[in-house]
C-alpha cells in the first residue's frame, strides 16, 4: 500500500465512510441498539477491519488513501458480514 | 467462501436473465454471462443450463435503485452489482446497477467480468483480499480475451464443489492428463504455436514442446474467454505469429497469443462456397506461403500472400495425398512434414517427397 497521507477528513468523508463501513463491514451491527451513536472506537476497529482487508496502513484513520480505496466502483457485497 | 459454507446441493444449475440493460445488444449480453458462467463450470463439475421462463436457480437481472431487495443500487458508480448466496428465493439471484454503462469491452463497466464476479457469490464465494481475484470486491478492468481465474479463485470454489470431471480443464497442471493417452482419442485441430504444439480437443487443448517431454493441458476458456470451445481446425502463420482457429462457419485470429478485434469472420470472407458449414483441418505450408484447408474428401488452398483462395479447387484429398483421407481430423506442419490425424491414427507426411512416411497413433506427441 503506498503511503497514507494524513489529513484531516471533511465532515462528508466521514458519513460517506460511515456509511461505506456500515455497508461492507457491518459497523451498527456491533453497536447496542440503545446506543444511537456510533462511538470513535468502533469507527476506528471497522476502519482498520477495512484496512487489514484491502491490505493498506492499518492506522484506524480516514487517510487519503482509505478514502481512495472506499470510492472505488466495487460490487455491493459486503466483505466481512451477511446482508441482512 | 460465506459463512456457513452455503452451496448448490446439485450440480446442474439454471439461470434465466429475467431483462436486458439497454447499453449492450441482447445477444452480446447473452454472450458475457455464457462466458461468465462458463469460467467457472471449467473448473469445478458443475453445468449450468439457460431457462427461458419460469423460476431459475439464478436470477439475472438489471435493476434501478430500489428493486425489491432491501438493497438498493445507489446511481452510476459505487455499487455495481450484487448477488446473493446459494439458496432458494432470492439465494443465487445477480443483480446489475442499470445506472452504470454496462458494455463488451473496457467502456463503463464491462459486464462479463462483473458477471463472473457476481456468480462466483451466487456460487457461494465471498470476497477476497488478493487482489488478482477476481472475487476481489472493487472492479478493475481486465482484458476478457486474456482473463482466467487466480489460483486464489479456483481454490476457494473447488474447496466447495471440488475439481471438473474428466476430459475437463485443469489449471496449469503440470502434466496432460492420463485422457491424452486413450488409445481412442482423436482430436479436433492441431497446430504449432510458437514453440509449442497445440492439440484441441472439446474445451481444452494440450501444449506440447516437440524437442522436450514438456507437456500439459488448459482449458480453451482460461486462456481466450471469448473463443468456444469445440475449434475445429486451426493454422499457424509463424513469421507473422498468427494462429487462426476455426469453428463452424466463423473463424478468430490470435496474435501474439491475443485474440484480435472484429473477430470471429466468416469463413465465406476467405472465398469458401455456401455448401461448406465446416473446416476438418487447415495447414499452413510455409514453402509455398499457401494454406490448405480440408473439408470432408476434399481441400482448398489458400494464397496467404494474395489473401485468396487459388483457382481450380476444392480437390479430391485422396487423389492429391496418396494415402490420406478421405476425410481427416486434423492436421499440422512441423520441420517439412504435415502431420494427419485421422481418429486415432496419425500419419507423416513428407511435403518434399509427397508420400507418408510414417503411422504413428495420434498421441505419439505424448510418448504414450
Amino acid at each position: 500500500a503506498s503511503q497514507a497521507k494524513v489529513i484531516s477528513p471533511t465532515e462528508m468523508d466521514e458519513e460517506f465512510a460511515e456509511m461505506y463501513l456500515n455497508h461492507f463491514y457491518g459497523l451498527t451491527e456491533t453497536i447496542p441498539m440503545t446506543k444511537m451513536k456510533i462511538s470513535r472506537d468502533s469507527l476506528k476497529e471497522k476502519i482498520q477491519e477495512m484496512q487489514k482487508f484491502f491490505g493498506l496502513n492499518v492506522t484506524g484513520q480516514l487517510d487519503t488513501s482509505t478514502l481512495e480505496v472506499m470510492h472505488k466502483p466495487r460490487c455491493g457485497v459486503p466483505d466481512v458480514h451477511h446482508y441482512s | 467462501t460465506f459463512q456457513g459454507r452455503p452451496v448448490w446441493k446439485k450440480h446442474e444449475i439454471t439461470y434465466r436473465i429475467n431483462n436486458y440493460t439497454p447499453d449492450m445488444k441482447k445477444e452480446d449480453v447473452d454472450y458475457a454471462i455464457q462466458k461468465a458462467f462458463q469460467v467457472w463450470s471449467d473448473v469445478t463439475p458443475l453445468k449450468f443450463r439457460r431457462v427461458h421462463a419460469g423460476e431459475a436457480d439464478i436470477m439475472i437481472s438489471f435493476a434501478n435503485g430500489a428493486h425489491g431487495d432491501f438493497n438498493p443500487f445507489d446511481g452510476k458508480d459505487g455499487i455495481l452489482a450484487h448477488a446473493y448466496e446459494p439458496g432458494p428465493g432470492i439465494g443465487g439471484d445477480a443483480h446489475f446497477d442499470e445506472a452504470e454503462t454496462w458494455s463488451k469491452n473496457q467502456q463503463g463497466r464491462n459486464l462479463f467480468l462483473v458477471a463472473v464476479h457476481e456468480l462466483g457469490h451466487s456460487l457461494g464465494l465471498g470476497h477476497s483480499n488478493d487482489r488478482k481475484a477476481i472475487m476481489y470486491p472493487n472492479y478493475g478492468y481486465l482484458d476478457p480475451n486474456t482473463f482466467h481465474l487466480s489460483s486464489d479463485d479456483i481454490r476457494g470454489i473447488q474447496s466447495l464443489y471440488g475439481g471438473p470431471e474428466k476430459h475437463q480443464p485443469m489449471p496449469n497442471p503440470d502434466r496432460p492428463k492420463p485422457a491424452v493417452c486413450d488409445p481412442n482419442l482423436s482430436f479436433d485441430a492441431v497446430t504449432t504455436l510458437g514453440d509449442k504444439i497445440i492439440f484441441f480437443k472439446d474445451g481444452v487443448f494440450w501444449w506440447k514442446f516437440p524437442e522436450t517431454s514438456k507437456t500439459g493441458i488448459s482449458s480453451i476458456s482460461s486462456l481466450w474467454p471469448t473463443l468456444p470451445s469445440g475449434i475445429q481446425a486451426a493454422y499457424e502463420i509463424e513469421a507473422r505469429k498468427q494462429v487462426f482457429l476455426f469453428k463452424d462457419d466463423k473463424y478468430w485470429l490470435l496474435s501474439n497469443l491475443r485474440l484480435q478485434p472484429n473477430y470471429p469472420k466468416s469463413i465465406y470472407s476467405l472465398g469458401f462456397p455456401k455448401y461448406v458449414k465446416k473446416i476438418d483441418g487447415a495447414v499452413f505450408n510455409p514453402l509455398l506461403y499457401k494454406t490448405y484447408f480440408f473439408v470432408n474428401s476434399w481441400y482448398w488452398r489458400y494464397d496467404e500472400r494474395n489473401q485468396r483462395m487459388d483457382p481450380g479447387y476444392p480437390r479430391q484429398i485422396t487423389k492429391n495425398f496418396p494415402g490420406i483421407g478421405p476425410k481427416i481430423d486434423a492436421v499440422f506442419y512441423f520441420k517439412r512434414n504435415y502431420y494427419f490425424f485421422q481418429g486415432s491414427t496419425q500419419l507423416q507426411y513428407d511435403v518434399m517427397l509427397h508420400r507418408v512416411t510414417k503411422r504413428l497413433r495420434s498421441s505419439n506427441w505424448f510418448g504414450c
